[in-house]
């Protein structure tokens, strides 16, 4: 086990536990920087951790990252570690990072489907959804990223609880979602939210469940354009944006057409390596370029929302 | 622990609506017991799944009988696992 974070091994995967135990000793080096809120408990009882980076101030507006809803989705959780670590190591000394934690706080929440990820380590390494129990189903678990009240139950989800897409009884039947939306709502002063998929080299924005395109449109476009350009610049990753529904298929209930339409202005949704070489079986050499080009987009749509509060 | 041996993963190009269509069919005979890695979309962007050893030919037969182009993606999950895991593994020993 890792004595600190500077031993850890950012460039291998590791289970729930060790995640976990990362987050405690990143909140231990760093009390005046960071903290961990347990936000709820998954439906096998797991509690549900988010880290808080925050430089002072009350309530101030906020910037929301997810890794790993889909919990197949190893290179995210991974990535988000080496997120948590960079913030830490950037405050004082990246001008842009110091400016963004000086204004705002972030959110990170690296495992954002803690009883599948166990899954995926213990039972079934391709497990993508929740493992809550659906009564009259011999199947098992619910898409938390069809279970948003956004859409909820519209064509783009499955209502067969046998399906991977499966949207489950009713939007935020899933306790890993309704989690987020109680924080969120509590909150009331996230002004970007991104969640972290994996894997196709995309970076989404809303909407999924309709062709009707967002009211901020343009400028999300125009910012997207600029995230993945940084992205680009250090290793040549080339990302494609847009919509969900016109950049890859009709989604509904997906998580940022809730947030957008909760008036989250800077909803996101990247999709990281690869484009399908690998897929969902990113090797791990790939974890640290994979998150260091991620943080340049991230930097980017952090900056810019900095820069243009509402 | 779900073994993958014998899976594959296709990239399916399906080169229009129609194509997408059968492709779309496949997703709902439960018994193929197949994972949609990338779903199916518009003609033109990939569909990738990944499909049980006992699958597998039924499968491909369907997509050649209907002219649909596919890749093999991934040969053999399981091998890539195995290797996901002596990764981890060495990195703890």
């Amino acid at each position: 086990r890792a004595s600190s974070t500077d031993t850890f091994s950012y460039a291998t995967y590791h289970t729930l536990d060790e995640i976990y135990g990362f987050m405690d000793m990143l909140v231990a080096e760093h009390p005046q920087l960071v903290s961990k809120l347990q936000i709820g408990s998954t439906y096998e009882g797991r509690p549900i951790y988010v880290l808080k980076f925050s430089t002072g101030g009350n309530n101030r507006p906020a910037i929301w990252i997810d890794t790993g809803i889909h919990s197949r989705e190893w290179v995210t959780q991974a990535s988000g570690i080496w997120f948590a670590k960079k913030i830490t190591q950037d405050y004082g000394q990246d001008p842009a990072l110091t400016s963004i934690l000086d204004n705002m706080d972030i959110f990170l929440e690296i495992v954002t489907n803690p009883d599948g990820f166990a899954f995926t380590h213990t039972k079934n390494r391709l497990w993508r959804k929740t493992r809550s129990i659906t009564p009259g189903s011999s199947c098992i678990g619910v898409d938390p990223n069809r279970n948003w009240d956004a859409g909820f139950g519209k064509a783009g989800a499955s209502n067969n609880p046998c399906s991977e897409t499966y949207h489950g009884k009713f939007a935020n039947s899933e306790t890993e979602v309704k989690s987020i939306v109680d924080f969120v709502k509590s909150h009331g002063n996230i002004k970007a939210f991104i969640s972290i998929h994996s894997y196709s080299q995309l970076l989404l924005y809303p909407y999924g469940y309709t062709t009707e395109p967002a009211s901020d449109h343009n400028e999300l476009d125009q910012l997207a354009k600029s995230a993945v350009t940084a992205l680009a610049s250090l290793y040549g990753t080339k990302f494609k944006y847009g919509s969900i529904i016109k950049a890859i298929y009709r989604a509904s209930g997906g998580t940022i057409d809730w947030t957008y339409n909760q008036g989250i202005k800077y909803s996101y949704t990247f999709e990281l390596r690869d484009t399908g070489r690998y897929g969902f079986l990113l090797p791990a050499s790939q974890i640290i370029p994979t998150a260091q080009e991620t943080w340049l987009a991230l930097k980017t749509i952090m900056e810019y929302t900095m820069n243009h509060p509402y | 622990k779900e073994d993958f041996v014998g899976h594959q993963v296709l990239r399916i190009s399906a080169a229009d609506e129609a194509q997408v269509q059968k492709v779309t069919e496949l997703e709902y005979l439960e018994h193929l017991q197949l994972d949609f890695w990338r779903g199916p979309a518009q003609p033109g962007t990939p569909i990738d799944v990944r499909v049980p050893f006992s699958s597998v030919q039924a499968v491909k037969v369907f997509l050649e009988a209907h002219g649909i182009e596919y890749t093999i993606m991934i040969e053999d999950v399981q091998s890539l696992l195995d290797e996901e895991q002596e990764q981890i593994f060495a990195f703890q020993t």
